[in-house]
């Protein structure tokens, strides 16, 4: 119904704005209607502004701001409609170090609510995370190892030879 | 509603049966390249009812029991089992816990069982419409994933917000 | 013509085979060609077996074995018909410290007769590259600065807080 | 063949002009998020002839044009110089040294020089078609090319072939 799209749609405006100044610590972001006398049919359009910089389509971000503004726009969703449980699997990976820690901030405030399961090498946030699996396979095995949840640091060193 | 403990067998690269106790609400996964981290997700995905083996990187439903290794013969069926806290009630059943199994036979039969009784397909899918991890209600995310939220025409993100709606 | 495309296609099929076993430390690949009777139209298709594992359809190997595969099949290329300049732009993200060493091995090797130019977060890579650019934005500018290569302490904890 | 130096004004976040010299034969870009590495890339496609915008993230050929910040005005156009030792002669001319540069105004129009001087788009191309730079022979590998690679369907794997051959 149209009350209700519209209704769902402007809290994940709200949402989002909010999620997305808190995961760039600044800059602008926005969601749109591209038809908003058609609600019914109407498509939802993004416009970003980076902190400093111009706003810009999101074809021309870098790799790191296309993960952290999609990351911005996973968590609006979330707090419009909590998922009970969600999986993030190395959505990490191309982040510099002061972006990991933003990621994670927005990560653990949303842990409140909802469960999260987050599959990483990135040493940051192994280190924010209060419980891990060590997840191994004996070589030539084939067969995959979970190690209980106090991961012995030889298995951490393996994994990030330069956390020593 | 919390996933508690997942319990692998047969899955992928879980030739032998694997228990994972999820404590906390933000648990990271670790390990070397190929050991089975993403397999855990997708055997999370199976366990819930996923029905498209391309959502699980396989090709035919088969391809998700473990096919063997250099030192291990394949087996002949993978079953994953969920144990859920239904404390609050969100999934349909009046049960403090709530376990959910799926089991698929090489030889292509499928079964499913709800607090180890037998079920159907669809009494499964209907026990988790209304709790969010229906289909699209977990959300599952990796690089895909991102690269699709920004790439998507703005009529598949009108779709999703008519979803949360 | 046909004898042009088979003596190419041999030189790739034992490159890879070397490259691949060199990448994993074991292991085996293959190419074929799809239809051997038909050399002008046929397609070239690749099967591979990662060190202890059976040999598997390229969908079901995991981000990391893909990259390291497909890394392989680069090298393997080069070898056949080296390009003068070659540029990589993070394609250490999905790697375990494990894997980025064996990487690296290969690019060292292949950086006698090729020149790289690599863009990684990572830090092993970081310290195995001879010459380093420090890329930067004064915040809030837009604009960017590049540093001489001697790259100030700085700018290497902003970018790598673990490595202190 | 060598890539020696590579300058750029103008061009996406270049709004000051930048020098680089590269000296070894594996130097490595590092920088955080957003601060212009993979416009680099892009600068070094660009100066190499790049007609198609979409493989530099940009929709018009325009786009490459530096186009203010919160703290700079928009300039009004983006050039790059490439400068190469052609010691081992693989470049068609019998120089030690050729430099290549590319201009694009605001206004649409197109420049092209050789050791500084002019020249058409297509004498650009024939630069670079035997050294292994033209086109598809600088090879720049980025996540997507990986993807590509491996997903890549047995005829595009054979047309590569054919291309190295
Ligand atoms: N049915 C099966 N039988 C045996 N092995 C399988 C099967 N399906 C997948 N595999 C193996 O599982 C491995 C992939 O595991 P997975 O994707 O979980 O790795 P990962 O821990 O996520 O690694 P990465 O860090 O590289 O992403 C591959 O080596 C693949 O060959
Ligand atoms: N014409 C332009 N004018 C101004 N800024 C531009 C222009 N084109 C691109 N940009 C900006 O360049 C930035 C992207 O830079 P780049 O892709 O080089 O980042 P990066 O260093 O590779 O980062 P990452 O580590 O995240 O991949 C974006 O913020 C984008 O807005
Ligand atoms: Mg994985
Ligand atoms: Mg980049």
């Amino acid at each position: 119904t149209r009350d209700r799209f519209m209704s769902t749609f402007e809290r994940l405006q709200l949402a989002f704005a909010d999620t997305f100044q808190r995961m760039f610590g600044g800059g602008e972001a926005s969601l749109s209607l591209s038809d908003p006398d058609d609600v019914l049919a109407t498509g939802v359009q993004v416009e970003v502004t980076i902190p400093g910089k111009r706003r810009q389509r999101l074809e021309l971000l870098s790799g790191g701001e296309r993960a952290m503004s999609a990351c911005a726009f996973l968590f609006a969703i979330l707090r419009v409609k909590p998922s009970p449980l969600v999986v993030l699997d190395e959505v990490d990976a191309p982040l510099d170090g002061r972006n990991v820690e933003r990621f994670i901030e927005m990560l653990k405030e949303a842990a409140q609510e909802i469960q999260f399961i987050v599959i990483t090498h990135n040493p940051v946030t192994i280190e924010a995370a209060p419980t891990w699996f060590g997840v191994t396979m004996e070589s030539g095995s084939g067969v995959t190892t979970v190690l209980p949840y106090r991961v012995p640091a030889q298995l951490i060193q393996e994994v990030i030879p330069e956390a020593q | 509603m919390r996933l508690k403990r997942v319990q692998i067998f047969g899955f992928k690269t879980f030739a032998d049966k694997t228990t994972l106790d999820l404590d906390g609400d933000f648990t990271a996964v670790i390990g070397p390249n190929g050991c089975g981290k993403s397999n855990i997700v997708d055997a999370i995905m199976w366990g819930l009812g996923e029905p498209n083996a391309r959502a699980l990187r396989a090709q035919t439903s088969q391809d998700v029991i473990f096919s063997g290794s250099a030192t291990r013969k394949p087996v002949g069926f993978a079953e994953v089992t969920l144990i859920f806290d239904n404390e609050d009630g969100t999934l349909g059943l009046d049960l403090p816990e709530v376990s959910v199994t799926r089991r698929l036979s090489r030889n292509g039969n499928s079964e499913y069982f709800i607090n180890k009784r037998p079920c159907r397909q669809r009494d499964f899918f209907e026990l988790f419409a209304d709790s969010g991890l229906g289909r699209a209600g977990y959300a599952i995310v990796g690089q895909k994933e991102i690269d699709a939220a920004l790439a998507a025409s703005a009529e598949d993100r009108r779709a999703w917000i008519d979803e949360a709606a």
